[in-house]
């Protein structure tokens, strides 16, 4: 799979949704 | 002395292969009851600790220990008799301590199985009760659980000591539909998932507890379940199998799907489809996922296993003598794989 298909990647996902999420 | 005088364990250490597994040994429980589960614990007795065989019936749990490579003893069996066993639950890095799921037609309470260090004496206590629809032994000593009331949904860690006792408890954020089953992500020390009845993946972070993604993994595969997750360059590959998955011409009828999603779009690519070699039929029943090995027990009677690295059929064990099989697991340790028939026998292969 191409990140065309799955849009932008970011290797930190985690703490970035953690960050975006609420508490 | 391997005999006990309601099971026998018998032992055969020939050089029968199918495919890559080699049978290393035999369990028969001879009380004639239908195995329901089997999983495998490690139990201490002299400061030595030794990976053993647990297997279930719908009214006793059992232990089995290893006397050499190709003789067990049961070294003793729980019986509970006011609900039926459904399942147990394995706790990865737990020692002498079994985890039994009960209940009518769905999980109605969570009891630990033990044995008293001071007087060798067997004890159980009920750990918790309510309507549980999923759960999970996860790494660090926890358990995973969802349960429903009539209003909401309630998804909750429980923390156990050494001795066995359960010390903490934290609930997490739970989504609106109904979780069915949970996988820890390799790779990301406090990333949870589940998949849910509207065949969505769950992320959860245990330390906060905060639910941070919701993704729906398509309308092909319904009823999706999740066995494994990691997370690799950015994406998050996730192992399902699909119990209700249509045939296509494509795919055949596969067992199991990976999937890599994005967790920051949500979008998702199939990976690989795990279906059985041409000329085989048969749908997935049940199985388990452990590192790179896949193995599910089929409509046919027979389990395949897979090569997840590779997206092989790695070999197919056809039904023995006495039945189909009914029951598949990894062992907690090193690649033996557990074939359960319904009589009660286990049969312990070596997977190279």
């Amino acid at each position: 799979c191409s990140e065309s298909d799955l849009g932008p990647i970011s290797l930190n996902w985690f703490e970035e949704l953690s960050l975006e999420a609420p508490p | 002395n391997t005999m006990m005088p309601d099971h026998m364990a018998v032992s055969w250490s020939g050089s029968l292969r199918e495919g890559s597994l080699r049978l290393v040994s035999k369990l028969k429980d001879l009380s004639g009851s239908c195995a329901v589960d089997v999983s495998t614990v490690w139990w201490e007795e002299s400061g030595c600790p030794e990976l053993c065989v647990v297997t279930a019936c719908e009214t006793s749990v059992s232990l089995w220990k290893p006397l050499s490579s190709d003789q067990w003893r049961n070294m003793c069996t729980w019986h509970l008799t006011e609900k039926p066993v459904i399942q147990i639950v394995p706790l990865p890095d737990v020692h002498n301590l079994v985890c039994a799921a009960l209940g009518d037609l769905e999980i109605g309470e969570l009891r630990v199985l033990l044995c008293s260090s001071e007087d060798s004496s067997l004890k159980q206590s009920v750990v918790k009760t309510g309507n549980i629809k999923a759960v999970l032994g996860l790494k660090d000593r926890r358990l995973v659980s969802s349960s429903r009331t009539f209003q909401e949904q309630q998804v909750e860690i429980i923390s156990f000591l050494e001795t066995g006792r359960n010390n903490k408890r934290k609930t997490l954020m739970a989504p609106k539909e109904t979780v069915l089953a949970f996988a820890e992500v390799e790779g990301i020390r406090d990333a949870l998932i589940g998949t849910t009845t509207v065949n969505s993946v769950v992320v959860w972070n245990l330390k906060t507890g905060q639910l941070l993604k919701k993704m729906h993994v398509g309308y092909s595969y319904p009823a999706s379940v999740c066995h494994r997750a990691y997370s690799d360059s950015g994406l998050l590959f996730v192992v399902l199998s699909h119990p209700h998955a249509k045939e296509s011409e494509s795919c055949g009828n596969p067992a199991f799907r990976v999937i890599a999603f994005n967790p920051k779009t949500g979008r998702s690519a199939g990976v690989m489809f795990l279906s059985l070699p041409p000329g085989h039929t048969g749908r997935y029943l049940e199985g388990e996922v452990k590192d790179a090995s896949a193995a599910a027990v089929l409509t046919s009677g027979t389990i395949a296993v897979w090569d997840l690295l590779l997206g092989d059929c790695a070999t197919l064990l056809p039904p023995e003598s006495g039945g189909p099989w009914s029951l598949v697991r990894w062992s907690a340790r090193d690649s033996y794989l557990l074939a359960g028939q319904k009589d009660g026998s286990v049969c312990v292969y070596s997977y190279s």
